[in-house]
């Protein structure tokens, strides 16, 4: 996976993915009002870095949003969405 | 908690923290 | 956004969104070592469910580094990827 090399190149990396979950995680907790949850959470994993927030939800939840609400709306999902069906739908779309 | 916190009563009594678009979804919350 | 209802019709349902991704961070989060975070979290959002977690990383961690590779393999996030653009152009991909 590519991250932002010091050098201003494009390298893969892993860790950069995980830090920005971690982040958004962190953000998450905070606007749902879980504010022990994320204070236990930075001290967890060891976080020392600054951390700047967005606003309410947060990148997190409005992310999850989008892709549940594509897959509810799917046309496929809603005409067949009995429960043996609707995992195999999304894909599909 | 905010408005965008999660309801306090899942409807379910058991949670599956799977896949949800994975075929074998239903077969793990059911 | 839609629920699946009980009779099996198409109903909006953002607490069906909310739930799942509340869900997914309690997992994110004992799999990241977050152990005390996570019954935190869930007492704080009052849940007192019995929750069965998938392999690790979990869910929310696999999506996501899904969503990062397809973002840092775009061309256009590859040269616009400044650090201070960066955080916009997430979003905007």
């Amino acid at each position: 996976m590519y991250a932002k090399g010091s050098k201003g190149s494009a390298v893969p990396s892993d860790s950069q993915a995980r830090e920005k979950l971690a982040l958004y995680v962190y953000e998450y907790l905070l606007h749902m009002g879980a504010q022990k949850s994320a204070q236990t959470f930075l001290s967890e994993i060891r976080w020392e870095k600054n951390i700047m927030l967005g606003e309410p939800p947060g990148f997190l939840h409005s992310w999850w949003c989008v892709f549940w609400d594509l897959y509810c709306m799917a046309p496929d999902c809603r005409e067949a969405c009995a429960p043996s069906s609707e995992p195999k739908a999304f894909p599909d779309f | 908690l905010s408005e965008y916190a999660p309801p306090p009563n899942p409807n379910s009594d058991h949670l599956v923290a799977a896949n949800p678009f994975d075929d074998n979804y239903n077969a793990l919350s059911y």
